[in-house]
């Protein structure tokens, strides 16, 4: 049986795409089988294995407009993905007119969805298609939040982006969980932040609080994973730890 | 003679609102008019200045679907601001089909341009419709990049959109300079992303640099600009100071 997530928030620079690599190489760890999609034309997922956008031949946008089979454009890296370039920018345009543009992604991943346990989906840092692709194609929903002031409050947009899917796409889609992030103990700032984020969503927050660390922004320049650029360190733990938070509440699903 | 100026990044959290809002105040500190536009759904730069989205009851929204005059939604802040509010995402469908959709921002600006010297527009992470508005309404473009790694790229994809926008509906819209923000000084990774970013782009990088300090997440929860929040700090001087190249670079344009 395998389980979609997809990794949104509008709010930009979240670290969507990272959590969205490093979940998915911390689940690989564990020996579940994991496909990674870039739904974002900026291509952050893609370039943080190393795949540089601007050489690949096939990418997203020919899944997604051209039908080309998922299978063609997967690329091993530390786990399977299938990059993303900037040509993606333009799949919103080229189906919006197509009938049935909202379930590209979710025809798409017909083909090869059963030889994975998880497939992870990286969103655009928007609600426009590409998003609501990835939603309509997934079980489930993570939602990183930095831990400052400004990206406490888009939540209430993805909720009714969600309401609207749940009506018209994808019935069972929900969040499954809100993970802290880039969070700083150092700050009266971010603790508060943390605060304000378990009044307000409970239950929903995961137990697991990713502190900010440089490290992070190192380990894409070497197209490495946190766990394969500082394995013992505690910034890959606590994306191990998210890992096994997701698994336990997925046996519970 | 009036200015218009774009802050646009389709990368997230680059600081796009933070710049927008300082930068705005720091050229009210020198008396000159300005007005900022919110023109992201989340409502970052209204929620800065202490407006809450969800209370408007007019907005750009009405602005830019119903040609509500931008006079009825500017509200007097530390500088003038049109707010903007969840609707806003509604826009871009309400407007897909309208003759003259890229120009909705530009006819609404005409009204209440003389008034001012400075007209300054926050984007959403996207280079949608809204996007497209401003970037059809503006003379030139300020872009901010986070020094780091993934955020050194998305710049090309800008400058293919900003082509496209310059043959068919603003000629003269072109880049004014790239903005280093969040610099961290003290990692080796935020020095090597500003040497990449210099290397690439030379000139067009302005030579003042953003550095990262929490004060900036701290002055939005009070509502307040980095100058009002700590009128003698770092953080504001540095973005005095690039009010002042901007009005250089302008005196010369
Ligand atoms: N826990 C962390 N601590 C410090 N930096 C981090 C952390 N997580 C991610 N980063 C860095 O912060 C930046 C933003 O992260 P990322 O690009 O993953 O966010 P995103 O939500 O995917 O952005 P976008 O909205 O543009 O898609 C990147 O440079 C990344 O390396
Ligand atoms: N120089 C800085 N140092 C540290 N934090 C900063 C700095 N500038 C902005 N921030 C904080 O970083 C976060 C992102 O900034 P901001 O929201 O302005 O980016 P943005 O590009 O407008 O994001 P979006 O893509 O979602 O519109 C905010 O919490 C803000 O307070
Ligand atoms: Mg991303
Ligand atoms: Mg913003």
């Amino acid at each position: 049986m395998t389980t979609v997530l997809a990794f949104s928030n509008q709010k930009g620079g979240v670290a969507k795409t990272t959590s969205t690599l490093n979940v998915g190489v911390a689940l690989r760890e564990m020996h579940y089988r994991v496909l990674a999609i870039d739904m974002d034309p900026q291509g952050n997922l893609s370039m943080s294995q190393g795949i540089n956008p601007d050489f690949l031949t096939r990418s997203m946008f020919n899944v997604l407009v051209q039908r080309v089979p998922l299978d063609d454009v997967i690329q091993r890296c530390e786990i399977d993905i299938a990059p993303a370039s900037i040509d993606l920018a333009g799949a919103e345009l080229a189906l919006s007119s197509v009938i049935g543009r909202e379930r590209a992604l979710e025809k798409a991943l017909m083909q090869v969805k059963h030889r994975y346990d998880f497939v992870l989906i990286d969103t655009p840092p928007s609600l426009g298609l590409l998003t609501i692709n990835a939603l309509t194609a997934s079980d489930g929903v993570i939602v990183p939040v930095q831990c400052e002031y400004l990206s406490l409050r888009g939540l209430a947009q993805l909720e009714k982006t969600l309401e609207m899917i749940r009506e018209n796409l994808n019935p069972d889609v929900r969040i499954r969980g809100i993970l802290p992030t880039m969070f700083d103990a150092r700050t009266i700032h971010g603790r508060e932040a943390i605060e304000i984020l378990k009044e307000s969503f409970g239950e929903t927050v995961f137990k697991t609080v990713v502190r900010k660390t440089i490290k992070f922004a190192e380990a894409p320049v070497q197209g490495r994973s946190i766990m394969a650029y500082e394995p013992e360190g505690a910034a890959a733990d606590a994306y191990r730890n998210l890992a096994k938070e997701l698994l336990n509440a997925n046996a519970s699903e």
